[in-house]
């Protein structure tokens, strides 16, 4: 594995989105991992469409039928993933733009511009994590964000933070040794992009501690999903 | 779960500075942000939001001194605002993932080297 790595170097990774006032971050989580598989498979970056997903992507939990992706009152990465093998594929953020607020369906599946081949649950090993971050481009992650609301800048580490995961993000990368705490130690950690738009965090992006010592911080190892796009001319 | 394990109780000197300055803090929120609230009652809501949001902002700096926390355009809103409006992850796990969805365990991949 490489010491430091970020896909935003790589031109795996769009422009940084604003969801709004509006529970959808699974959706943003969901099209920069397909956005960056797109990618990968591709050459190509297209930006995708969240609403696509806010609007027509209604799937169940197979164990909890009334656990259902629901637009801007939540969903989960991997329930749209399995949407989208479903449904084909999704179309461009310029072909069905975001509004931030639940619609009705207009997906037109002649404007699909890129499509989930296989999706997978990666293990909570932050080794493995990073191997499926090289290897498959950015990973669609869940995060505690209760530091987030207060965030300016830095790499997050607290002391405590809870592990129930509230928000989903895309992890896009890892820096080996970026900051000096008052741990006396240069920590490595995850570069994380959010839905927040450019004004927040660090231009959009949020960083948290990494290991070896400071393990899923905030949850953000237990959760992570990677998915593969099909290869389309 | 952003409780400190020791709480401090009494008060210092540059949260007490905080406090006294919050109107001007909120003042200068409002127009950075570009707020605007239908009346003043919901200013006035809005007002003491921000002061708590300010003490957090100073307990999650204490928590987590290598970051930098404080005031952000979500500074008007309750935790649980902030949670509806800009949060929206359905609860669960890896195990809970493998289990729910069609996913599969991602193939271990060599790490060394």
């Amino acid at each position: 594995l490489p010491t430091d790595f970020d896909w935003r170097e790589h031109g795996a990774v769009g422009p940084v989105k604003d969801q709004g006032s509006c529970g959808s971050c699974w959706s943003f989580s969901t099209t920069g991992a397909l956005e960056g598989a797109h990618y990968l498979a591709t050459g190509k970056l297209e930006v995708l469409s969240e609403q696509q997903m806010v609007d027509c992507d209604h799937e169940c939990d197979p164990l909890e039928p009334r656990s259902c992706d629901a637009g801007c009152n939540g969903g989960l990465m991997t329930t749209a993933f399995s949407y989208l093998q479903k449904s084909g594929g999704l179309e461009s953020e310029k072909d069905y733009p975001y509004t931030g607020s639940d619609g009705t369906c207009k997906f037109d599946k002649s404007k699909i511009v890129a499509q989930v081949k296989n999706f997978s649950v990666v293990s909570v090993d932050e080794d493995q994590i990073a191997a499926n971050l090289v290897k498959h481009g950015p990973l669609a992650i869940g995060i505690n964000a209760v530091f987030m609301q207060t965030y300016i800048g830095g790499v997050s580490c607290p002391y405590i933070c809870g592990r129930h995961l509230d928000h989903g993000v895309l992890l896009v990368g890892y820096g080996s040794a970026g900051y000096a705490p008052i741990r006396f130690k240069e920590k490595p950690y995850w570069i994380i992009k959010n839905s927040w738009g450019e004004n927040w965090g660090e231009n959009g992006y949020y960083k948290i501690c990494r290991g070896p010592h400071v393990q899923n911080k905030c949850g953000v190892d237990s959760m992570v999903s990677t998915v593969t796009a099909i290869h389309t001319s | 779960a952003e409780d400190p394990l020791i709480e401090q109780v009494v008060g210092d000197a540059a949260g007490d500075e905080l406090e006294l300055n919050a109107e001007a803090h909120f003042a200068s929120f409002v127009r950075r942000f570009g707020k605007s609230y239908r009346d003043d009652g919901e200013r006035a809501h809005r007002m003491s939001v921000f002061k708590a949001n300010l003490r957090r902002a100073r307990r999650h700096q204490r928590l987590d001194p290598t970051a930098l926390h404080g005031v952000t355009r979500f500074s008007d809103l309750t935790p649980a605002e902030f949670r509806r409006q800009f949060l929206g992850l359905r609860r669960s796990s890896s195990r809970d993932l493998l289990k729910a969805s069609s996913a599969h365990e991602a193939p271990i991949l060599p790490t060394d080297g």
